[in-house]
């Protein structure tokens, strides 16, 4: 069955986005079929596939606020093997249109109801990947009703571990309440500064972090952190603006390596679930 | 009368508290007298100067949900000329709290009502600035109806522009509605690698971007890109882990040169209102 990873990291800023984008490809070019869903109203990972859309335009927003909206209508092609469902800024106002269902109880479950029809076609994908915005509301924990793993992006600061502390938590009460099977794959390093100070004290900090949680009824007791970090690189800022993945784009720098191998980790460490 | 800055992006990561945090310290080293505010449930701002507080301790949260609580119940001495109204995580709940007001269409106005008492008293700051969270919600909205001028920090990547545009609709929209005399009065560059082709190009449409508003009736018209950029320098990132500013940590890097000379050019640039 599709592997289903939430990228996912309340604090902003710190390669959700391009983690997705270029993981998703990665994956596309070891023969993966890739899914990908973009959660965030701000709907940047649309537009790094270069799809600016109309508010008319069929996406997430009509597939969480209206019922009759399957999952194939609003699934786009965007390269060999790699398919969106696009978001576009008027899923700012989708927590409002899905107040009837917070009130049933029912609200977390709205993306997980559409997607899991998806699961069980001839056609289905290999991974599923949802681009999470920068906060823990209402998409956020619908994507982790949907997801099995959560994949943290984590810039080495200061205040990093702070954010995860927290971001587990919310895991954790998704976990206990609605989605029994749901993991912490491990961190993404991103943007990575391996030869400051700051990066390996933040590492060393966050390495003693998960070691508590091994053996521990825990959803991040198998928590990783994959190899390799991202180092931060500027073509993976332009990238985007070209509307392509960096393996279009420069397909030789150093973030096009670190993404392909990261690609691999992924493959090859499947969840315990 | 004082200045009130807001420092505000609703995008995540870009430089908001590192810049409130520096800028304010660099005007104290001018002769300022500064009041920072933390509007981020986060609490950034505050743990970047070592206050890690309970949700008891009085804090914006008290003073924004209970009528009675008064400002100077709230600020704390930090440094020399330099004081804060901390946040903590608790904030993140207020906007609840404030529904009633919400309803009574005041919930904007608490920030400024509590924050306008200490404006006529003979110990009053010169500057008053407020770190905002990456979100355009009530938190914000309070900010922008006590500010007289916006300061936008920016990372000079793709989709910079978009959000900027974003935040100048919502700016305009508090000024028609809440607040006359608010102004933007420019954007910072954040982390900024000049010699990039990428950043070359967004400050070329930054400059456009801005030049179309001259002459025109909105809050933009006189908006600046300030100099200098706040180059990217490692020790603007680990100073916060100190509990120190870059002057007190580093001061003779970079990233303390260049705000140093920041602070003085907003000190010679009050904006026209
Ligand atoms: N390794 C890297 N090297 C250089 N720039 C990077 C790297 N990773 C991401 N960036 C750039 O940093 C900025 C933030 O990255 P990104 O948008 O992926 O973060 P995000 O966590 O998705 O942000 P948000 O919280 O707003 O959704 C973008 O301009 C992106 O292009
Ligand atoms: N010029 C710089 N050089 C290097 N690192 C920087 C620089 N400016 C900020 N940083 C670091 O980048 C990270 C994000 O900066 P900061 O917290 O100031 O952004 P923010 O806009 O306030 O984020 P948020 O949206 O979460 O409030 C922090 O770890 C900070 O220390
Ligand atoms: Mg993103
Ligand atoms: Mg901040």
């Amino acid at each position: 069955s599709p592997r289903i990873l939430a990228v996912m990291n309340q604090k902003g800023g710190v390669g959700k986005t391009t983690t997705t984008a270029n993981l998703a490809a990665g994956l596309t070019y070891l023969d993966q079929k890739v899914l990908v869903i973009d959660m965030d109203p701000q709907a940047h990972l649309s537009l790094h596939f270069g799809l600016e859309l109309a508010s008319t335009d069929l996406n997430l927003y009509q597939l969480l606020a209206e019922d009759e909206v399957t999952v194939q209508e609003v699934i786009r092609e965007v390269g060999s093997n790699l398919s969106i469902i696009p978001a576009q800024v008027n899923l700012a106002g989708v927590e409002a249109e899905l107040a009837p269902k917070v009130i049933t109880g029912q609200a977390q479950r709205v993306l997980a109801d559409k997607v899991e029809a998806l699961l069980q076609t001839p056609d289905r994908p290999d991974y599923i990947i949802i681009d999470c915005p920068p906060s823990l509301g209402l998409l956020a924990i619908n994507a982790l009703t949907l997801a099995r793993e959560v994949v943290v992006p984590l810039q080495a600061h200061f205040l990093a571990l702070q954010g995860l502390s927290k971001l587990f938590e919310t895991i954790q009460l998704i976990q206990q309440g609605f989605n029994p099977k749901l993991r912490v794959g491990g961190v993404v390093l991103c943007m990575h500064e391996a030869n400051t100070i700051l990066a390996s004290e933040v590492v060393a900090d966050l390495m003693n972090f998960l070691e508590a949680g091994r053996g521990q009824d825990v959803p991040w007791a198998d928590a990783v952190i994959y190899e390799p970090p991202i180092r931060r690189n500027i073509k993976l800022a332009e990238s985007p603006s070209f509307g392509k993945t960096i393996f279009e784009y420069a397909p030789h720098c150093a973030g096009a390596r670190d993404y392909e191998r990261l690609a691999k980790s992924i493959l090859s460490t499947p969840t315990a679930s």
